[in-house]
């Protein structure tokens, strides 16, 4: 329960739980890394 | 219990956050050249009372091609290719939105420039390269014996990069010039507001070089400060100008960086990691007439 939570759009989701939120960042690269 | 909101870094709201940032980056500076966004690195919401939500936002930048003073909007300046030794920004950007307005409240940023080898490639020189300053001034006098009456003096030096070649070291510059009030062989920039004022490229040797520049006005407008003293500015001054160690051209980097460090509110958003440890106190706001 003392797990912070993340929102993922619209799927709340712990912090300890899938590492889903490590897939939508970073974004995009639009010139060059 | 913390609630924290992860958009997709590449959302609509990502994307608004992170170009207002670059904006507001971009304007805290009269030196160097404007920034163009890269990547949204990461984004985080924190959903606070009243509807006042506090963004989190890393961002990569990259410089352009497009001076601080050319009034060319930054989406339509060109970000500088790696081989040109691109300079690169990493900024934390805090930012708070009430009302549904987006605003800045604390910045960190590292500048750093790229260091990968790169064999028969411009490299850029420190700011205060005697030899290249040479050739900066050289082709100046080049400029201004084809200017009529009207003589420019040398109000920033943006740029300075060298390639070798089978002649020499071959020079690659880019200056800020603006009218100047000569006596006798002494010319200093003029404090006028609308005096002209120009980006130019010169590129070669000191024996032998082709220029370019690029000239326009700057709208200025005068500003009083406490003591009635009146000095010109550009419009929309920039709110914070920290620089803090040796960040100037005088004490020999290779560019110009953006400003490490913004922080009024004590913002414990930003990051531990940082080139600039200590918090620097934010001038007040100058009185605009």
């Amino acid at each position: 329960p003392a797990a912070p939570i993340i929102t993922l759009g619209h799927v709340t989701i712990s912090e300890t739980g899938p590492a889903l939120s490590r897939s939508v960042c970073p974004g995009r690269i639009r010139f060059f890394d | 219990q913390v609630n924290v909101l992860r958009p997709l870094c590449d959302s609509p709201e990502a994307e608004e956050a992170a170009l207002l940032a670059r904006d507001y980056l971009n304007a805290q500076h009269t030196h160097g050249y404007k920034y163009e966004l890269n990547r949204i690195e990461d984004i985080k919401i924190f959903p606070g009372l009243n509807g006042t939500d506090t963004y989190v936002l890393e961002v990569d930048l990259l410089e352009t091609d497009c001076h601080v003073l050319d009034p060319t909007p930054v989406a339509n300046c060109t970000v500088r290719p790696k081989m040109m030794t691109a300079v690169e920004g990493d900024c934390d950007v805090v930012l708070k939105k009430v009302g549904g307005v987006l605003t800045v409240t604390a910045f960190k940023c590292k500048t750093e420039e790229s260091t990968e080898d790169c064999v028969g490639c411009f490299n850029l020189l420190p700011l205060n390269d005697t030899a290249a300053l040479d050739f900066v001034h050289t082709s100046l006098a080049t400029f201004n014996n084809n200017t009529g009456n009207v003589t420019y003096a040398i109000l920033e030096v943006g740029r300075i990069s060298s390639q070798v070649v089978s002649g020499g070291h071959q020079y690659l510059a880019e200056y800020v010039v603006t009218e100047a009030n000569c006596t006798d062989d002494v010319c200093m920039p003029t404090s006028d507001p609308l005096a002209e004022r120009g980006i130019c490229t010169a590129k070669g040797f000191t024996r032998s070089h082709v220029l370019q520049c690029k000239m326009f006005h700057i709208p200025m407008v005068p500003v009083v400060d406490a003591n009635s003293t009146v000095a010109a500015v550009p419009v929309s001054p920039p709110a914070v100008h920290i620089h803090t160690g040796s960040m100037s051209h005088k004490h020999g980097l290779k560019h110009h960086k953006l400003t490490p460090l913004h922080n009024p509110d004590l913002s414990g958003h930003l990051s531990e990691s940082s080139e600039s440890a200590e918090i620097v106190p934010v001038a007040s706001a100058v009185a605009v007439d």
